[in-house]
């Protein structure tokens, strides 16, 4: 997958660390520290449309040129920056009654981002 | 909802500015977690649990890991550890009331609820503890005694108690109720409920019911 950096352009993946310690929830949940709420941002022009944000071969690169090359009207419009495989998030937190918490939340943390 | 410009309903323009939509961001984090956990707000503590206390429940739970389930199942689990208070209690008799908060009520099914406590023993000896499931039926003000386990304890150290659908049932009511008979004076003394690090505890592993259950045949 693609991290953004700089002023990239093209679909990325913006990581974002959320600290609960900083948000004032450290008192509840007892693990993990912070929660990484990363992002899929940026642009996804036609010749990189369907391309899984994993590096690509070079099938995918001739494909990419095929499809770039032909009439801008025969491929589909508008594919997107979307999150192609994410993972869950393990919680262990306090509940209002003081029980200990365990939790996977599933598909919480975006870890790779790639164009539809 | 952020302006968004162009097809796609949820990309943002690669020049999106982290720093000036920070606290969009930790707003749109703590929404995003406490949907997932099925709570409308931060729970404020009610009881404080002790590390120690924290760390021992962790510690025997790793130890003695729940069966995995059969079927492969999408549902968000939780493993809910709850620290007995004790109630009503006297020489003969030691009544522990463990709360389970609205998670446990209605949407979810209860798995499993394991009953774990400390016994202090003199060497070489055997003592014989009932445990008692009791459950507060509607419209009645008494308890009514639901099943009894009786143990063999013969050392020093954790005992371990697979409670049945009575428990389980009454977990997901959010109140369970356990009555400690021991058979001799020296195994009510033996029982260690208010030291920090030992108190006695019940694991629950509860399952959030799906909205419709689709089994694959």
């Amino acid at each position: 997958g693609i991290n953004c950096q700089g002023l990239s352009r093209m679909c990325c993946r913006q990581e974002f660390f959320v600290d609960f310690r900083e948000i004032g929830w450290h008192d509840w949940i007892i693990q993990p520290e912070g929660y990484a709420m990363n992002f899929c941002t940026g642009q996804c022009p036609l010749h990189v449309a369907g391309m899984p944000g994993i590096s690509a071969s070079f099938h995918t690169a001739v494909l990419n040129l095929l499809k770039a090359n032909t009439d801008a009207g025969t491929a589909g419009r508008g594919s997107c920056c979307v999150p192609t495989s994410r993972r869950p998030l393990s919680l262990l937190y306090y509940d209002r009654d003081s029980n200990i918490v365990k939790t996977d939340i599933p598909d919480m943390v975006v870890e790779t981002c790639g164009c539809s | 909802n952020l302006e968004t410009d162009g097809p796609c309903p949820a990309c943002w323009g690669a020049t999106f500015d982290l720093e000036s939509h920070r606290e969009l961001l930790l707003d749109l984090a703590k929404k995003s977690i406490l949907d997932k956990l099925h709570l409308s707000q931060r729970p404020t503590l009610s009881r404080p649990v002790s590390r120690e206390a924290l760390k021992t429940a962790l510690r025997r739970l790793r130890g003695t890991r729940a069966e995995t389930l059969l079927e492969h199942d999408q549902r968000q689990e939780y493993e809910i550890i709850s620290f007995a208070d004790t109630g009503l209690s006297n020489i003969n008799q030691t009544r522990l009331e463990f709360h389970f908060s609205d998670r446990t009520t209605g949407g979810v099914e209860v798995l499993q609820t394991r009953f774990m406590f400390f016994m202090q023993l003199p060497p070489n000896t055997t003592q014989t503890m009932n445990i008692r499931v009791l459950v507060l039926r509607p419209y009645d003000t008494n308890l009514t005694l639901t099943s009894q386990y009786t143990l063999q304890v013969d050392a020093s150290g954790w005992y371990q108690l697979l409670l049945g659908p009575e428990a389980q049932a009454a977990c997901s009511q959010g109140h369970l109720t356990l009555e400690l008979v021991p058979e001799s004076q020296l195994a009510h003394s033996s029982l260690i409920l208010d030291r920090f690090s030992h108190r006695p505890f019940v694991a629950a592993q509860v399952r959030v019911e799906g909205k419709h259950r689709v089994r694959r045949r």
